[in-house]
């Protein structure tokens, strides 16, 4: 069963960040019509052994982990997007051309180890 | 050398969104109302997590994941006398298809005209508005010849936005490169040109030059990202 981790503990476990893509920023405002950025989010955070069946872990992280916890030169299990959604981007290419495109696997929605 | 790996990783990203460079606009074209319905609808659909088939176009009811709106690369086409004939205008609409890629399905073609909010109100004389598909080269701005020309659609009394569906001429050139000629637009004026209606005519077509914009909608299936739909059982 899952050991309840402490307060400190808690922020360096694996979850959610906040992640804004401004497309300003990589210099594609020029050819990206709309968004102008998306929440992309991102994860990050540890996955120690003690909390692996309450981090929307796979049975793959939790045998990771525990093979980390007998034999530390395996590394431990790794925070990473588990569910994924996709945007639409509406951009004009090099022939002038409008285009309406949907792109999968651009948004985190959850994390998990 | 960061720059330098920036770039290429940049480069790699943006083959795999199905683009060969970081594109540079040469000029921003009008974004069409049913691409940015489409856009804040599933924008909104996001936003309430509800789900989403991004393999069709509701709103076009068609398959598809990709939608792009080519421009007309054309151009107008002068007649010597087309002040006596009972030609009004006469353009040559040409669109790059080439853009469409190998590992995408044609499923829907559509032209649009657009004349101009003009046209609602004040026509003049009577007009008619053909289209033709150009089956035979033509030598630098020249007129095609009529026995060159195919005669898609005819349209009497045309205004405001017209759509045409060119599905199966869009196939045929996007197989056959070679055979995208193009089409000829004609707007024709019904009946004889009298003195009086005259004036009324030139200004009618005039402002029909300077207002009309033809693009062509293509929505592609990418079939490595979409299946095909499956037919129903009896």
């Amino acid at each position: 069963s899952a050991i309840p981790a402490n307060k400190a503990s808690c922020k360096n476990l694996c979850h959610r960040h906040q992640l804004f893509i401004n497309f300003r920023d990589l210099g594609w405002q020029k050819w990206i019509i709309a968004p102008k950025g998306f929440m992309a989010n991102y994860c990050h955070g540890e996955c120690p052994f003690s909390l692996t069946t309450s981090l929307n872990s796979s049975n793959y992280a939790f045998m990771q982990a525990l093979m980390h916890a007998v034999d530390p030169e395996t590394p431990q299990a790794v925070c990473i997007p588990t569910k994924l959604s996709p945007i639409s981007m509406l951009y004009q290419d090099n022939d002038d051309n409008v285009i309406l495109r949907h792109y999968e696997d651009m948004v985190v929605d959850e994390c998990g180890c | 050398a960061l720059s330098q790996t920036l770039q290429f990783q940049e480069y790699v990203f943006l083959q795999f969104l199905g683009l060969d460079k970081v594109p540079s606009p040469q000029k921003f074209q009008p974004v069409p109302y049913i691409l940015k319905k489409i856009f804040q609808d599933r924008e909104a659909a996001a936003i309430t997590g509800g789900s989403q088939d991004l393999c069709s176009v509701k709103d076009l009811g068609v398959r598809g994941n990709v939608l792009r709106l080519l421009p007309d690369q054309g151009f107008y086409l002068y007649s010597k006398n087309l002040s006596q004939a009972s030609s009004c205008l006469q353009k040559l609409l040409y669109f790059n298809l080439p853009a469409i890629k190998d590992k995408e399905q044609l499923t829907m073609a559509q032209l649009g005209l657009d004349l101009g909010p003009n046209t609602y109100y004040n026509l003049g004389p009577e007009l008619e508005l053909a289209l033709f598909l150009v089956q035979e080269p033509r030598v630098g701005h020249s007129i095609p010849k009529p026995g060159k020309l195919f005669v898609l659609k005819s349209v009497p009394w045309p205004q405001g936005v017209l759509h045409f569906n060119l599905l199966d001429v869009a196939k045929d050139w996007n197989n056959n490169p070679q055979k995208n000629l193009g089409l000829f637009l004609e707007i024709l004026v019904k009946g004889d040109r009298d003195s009086g209606v005259n004036f009324q005519l030139e200004d009618t077509c005039a402002r029909l030059r300077h207002s009309l914009h033809a693009s062509l909608l293509v929505v592609t299936l990418n079939s490595e990202q979409c299946h095909p739909s499956s037919r129903k059982r009896r």
